[in-house]
C-alpha cells in the first residue's frame, strides 16, 4: 500500500 | 496602474479552466515582465504555477507591481459572461480592492464591463528552482488524457514508468488491472504528435488518480504535455502557452 507524499516535503518556504 | 488585454478573451478563459478545479484561491502577481501565479491545493500535494508573458497579451501595461487576490469561482462566472473572440482587457489600480474586466466586441460596438472585488489571500509562496530531473517525456496532451481518464476507472493510483525504450502507464484496482505502452517515436508532418523521451536513469513513480485528473484539464491549453519525473523531486506536469506556461507540480505516493 502506498501513502500519499506531500509537497512540504520537497519545497521549502520562501 | 495595470492594463492587460487578451487579443481573444477565450486564451484566459482557457488559461482558468485549466487549473481552477484545483485551487480556488490565487494570487496573481503582475510586473513588467507579465503575470504569474501559484497555488497549492488544500491538501498540499498539487502545486500549480502559471507564467503569462507579455507576447500572450496583445497590450500590456503594469506600471508597478500589483497582487491580485482572486476567487477562480467568482472569477469563471465572470468570465462566462463574454464571448470566446471578444478582446477581454484586466484593470487594476496600483493598491487595488477590485479588478475591471472589459470585454469588447468590436464589430458590433459591444462594450461589456464587470468588477471583481479582490480576496486578501495569505499563501506562501514556494521556490521551485533547483529541481533535477532523472527523465523527461513529451506527448500529445489528448493521448496522455486519455491514458490518465482510462486508467483512473479502475483503480485510484496510477504509475507512470519510464526506461530508455518506452513510458508505461500502468494501474490496479479491485476490479481489475490496466496499462498503456508507448513508445517514442517523431512525426515529421506533426510534430505535436511525436512522443519524445530523455532518460538519464529509469524512473517508476506512483501518483493519485484524481490529481491527475485535474492536471489534464490543463490540455485545453496546449496539444502536447511534458513531463519530467524524478524520485527525489515532485513530477512536473507542462502546458506551454505561446508565452508562458502552466505547470503542475505533484507530489508522488510512496511505500510506508
Amino acid at each position: 500500500k502506498k501513502k500519499q507524499g506531500s509537497l512540504d516535503f520537497f519545497f521549502k518556504k520562501n | 496602474m495595470l492594463e492587460a488585454k487578451f487579443e481573444e478573451a477565450s486564451l484566459f478563459k482557457r488559461i482558468i479552466d485549466g487549473f481552477k478545479d484545483c485551487v480556488q484561491l490565487v494570487n496573481f502577481q503582475c510586473k513588467e515582465d507579465g503575470i504569474i501565479a501559484q497555488a497549492v491545493d488544500d491538501s498540499r500535494v498539487l502545486l500549480v504555477s502559471l507564467e503569462i508573458g507579455v507576447e500572450a497579451f496583445q497590450e500590456y501595461r503594469c506600471d508597478r507591481p500589483v497582487t491580485l487576490g482572486l476567487d477562480l469561482n467568482s472569477l469563471s462566472k465572470i468570465l462566462r459572461c463574454g464571448n470566446n473572440t471578444d478582446t477581454l482587457t484586466l484593470i487594476a489600480e496600483d493598491t487595488p480592492d477590485h479588478i475591471g474586466l472589459v470585454f469588447e466586441d468590436n464589430k458590433k460596438g459591444r462594450v461589456a464591463e464587470y468588477i471583481l472585488k479582490l480576496m486578501d489571500i495569505d499563501a506562501d509562496f514556494l521556490k521551485i528552482e533547483e529541481l533535477e530531473y532523472e527523465t523527461t517525456i513529451s506527448l500529445p496532451s489528448s493521448e496522455f488524457s486519455k491514458n490518465v481518464r482510462d486508467l483512473s476507472q479502475l483503480g485510484d493510483s496510477l504509475s507512470i514508468a519510464v526506461t530508455k525504450d518506452n513510458i508505461k502507464f500502468s494501474t490496479e484496482g479491485d476490479i481489475g488491472s490496466g496499462s498503456v505502452l508507448l513508445q517514442p517515436f517523431i512525426n515529421m508532418e506533426k510534430p505535436q504528435e511525436s512522443i519524445k523521451l530523455e532518460m538519464e536513469s529509469p524512473v517508476d513513480l506512483t501518483f493519485g488518480a484524481k490529481y491527475l485528473l485535474d492536471i489534464v484539464k490543463g490540455s485545453v491549453l496546449s496539444e502536447t504535455i511534458g513531463i519530467r519525473l524524478s524520485s527525489e523531486a515532485p513530477a512536473l506536469f507542462q502546458f506551454d502557452l505561446a508565452s508562458g506556461f502552466l505547470q503542475f507540480f505533484l507530489a508522488p505516493k510512496f511505500n510506508e
